[in-house]
């Protein structure tokens, strides 16, 4: 379902270049569990971002559902992110006059659900990751652990295709991120392809397949044996 | 050094009450190595802006080096701020017009030294953080990690007698995990008091004693037997 070929990604800093990613080919299939680890810097959130259609490869293709995305308008980009993709960014990104219930309800906005709807789902959702009794908090009201989590809901609210989850667990004590975990492994179950960045051992080893960056290449691409 | 007697942290929305922080009762000594843990929104980084004096409490007293703090008038605070403490927040908090660089020679601008110096003694803590080639960049130029690192560096450039850092290597992979943590080591075999927030044990294991924190109260507050 993802599908990259000599990707890369070159900032251009007065007269330094920073290669961020250099030559990236990988395919991923639809119901795969990825954990993306690496040194701090080598790449991952770079990559998740073009993952995420987020932003564009300075070279390179990335095929997303057998469509070339540097082909996509801005309309089919807007649409894909929204429906297809399920994205918790690595610093949260929510909005801060927002409560945590409207920040989850804002990917439902599109999906024709009455404005009641998409309020119990995101309830629902905020529920599910502890947060029932945090719905009316806006962002600098809650906890760092909490903002992640509402950064987390959000990004699950839709029950998109792929989840690319950047660090999900950073904030997060160990009982809280055991249930986040297992929110991803039902979700997995689900038939949806989970794409998690993590520096934890023990949170990859939920997953099926282990790649490994370093400098902006792949270093590892291992599958799971254990599981 | 850092003395509370039922400190308390309430917060009013709406109708609702928050009780963030409930009956802290606390004796901190100079050069004190403070592992800080608890569940997600147990109140740990409240206690600690209360510590840092970046916030003050609803009901107690908290003292810092005998005085209490409640009775300094702004600019007493500002300089104990400044001077004193070195606090690396859980969201970073950097200046995102500055360069790395100019974010962490920020806390030496009363400092009396000139503006070469400060660029130099800057530079010096980036680089023993691993960003000496990163000093240019701005935030948003920078991985999840580096933004860290450099809200690290910052906290410590003015060597500050108490250095409150709130989950410092939640965004790090485990060997720059452990570089930051000999870097804490070293200040706090230099003397200086160390109080950090974590959720990971192997992190906490460097301390000398772990209080542990739940629905904002004290649960546990032991030595480490291990040291
Ligand atoms: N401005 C605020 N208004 C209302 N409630 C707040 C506010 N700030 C924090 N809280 C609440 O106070 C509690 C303690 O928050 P705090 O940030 O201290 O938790 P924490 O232990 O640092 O959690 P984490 O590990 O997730 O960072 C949380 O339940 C949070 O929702
Ligand atoms: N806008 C930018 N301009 C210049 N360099 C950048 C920019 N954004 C990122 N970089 C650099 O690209 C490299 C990769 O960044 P990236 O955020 O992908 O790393 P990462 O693997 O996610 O790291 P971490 O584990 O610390 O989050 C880093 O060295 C960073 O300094
Ligand atoms: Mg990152
Ligand atoms: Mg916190």
């Amino acid at each position: 379902v993802i599908s990259t070929r000599s990707l890369s990604k070159t900032y251009i800093m007065g007269t330094e270049k920073v290669h961020a990613l250099r030559d990236i080919t990988l395919d991923i299939k639809r119901n795969e569990y990825v954990a993306l680890m690496g040194p701090s810097g080598s790449g991952k959130s770079t990559l998740m971002n073009l993952l995420g259609c987020l932003d564009s490869p300075t070279n390179g293709d990335y095929e997303l559902n057998g469509i070339n995305v540097s082909t996509m308008d801005d309309n089919d980009l807007a649409e894909v992110r929204n429906r297809e993709i399920g994205f918790v960014f690595q610093t949260f990104n929510l909005l801060p006059r927002l409560s945590a219930l409207d920040n989850v309800a804002l990917p439902l906005v599109y999906s024709g659900l009455s404005k009641s709807k998409r309020e119990e789902q995101a309830e629902q959702v905020l529920d599910s990751v502890g947060l029932g009794d945090r719905v009316e908090h806006k962002p600098n009201e809650l906890s760092g652990g909490q903002r992640q989590r509402v950064a987390i809901a959000r990004a699950l609210v839709n029950n998109p295709a792929i989840i690319l989850a950047d660090e999900p667990t950073g904030n997060l004590d160990t009982k809280t991120s055991i249930e986040i975990m297992s929110i991803l492994e039902k979700i997995h179950a689900g038939g949806n392809t989970v794409i998690l960045v993590t520096h934890e051992p023990d949170i990859a080893e939920h997953a099926h397949r282990i790649i490994r960056l370093r400098d902006g290449l792949v270093e590892k691409d291992i599958r799971n044996q254990d599981i």
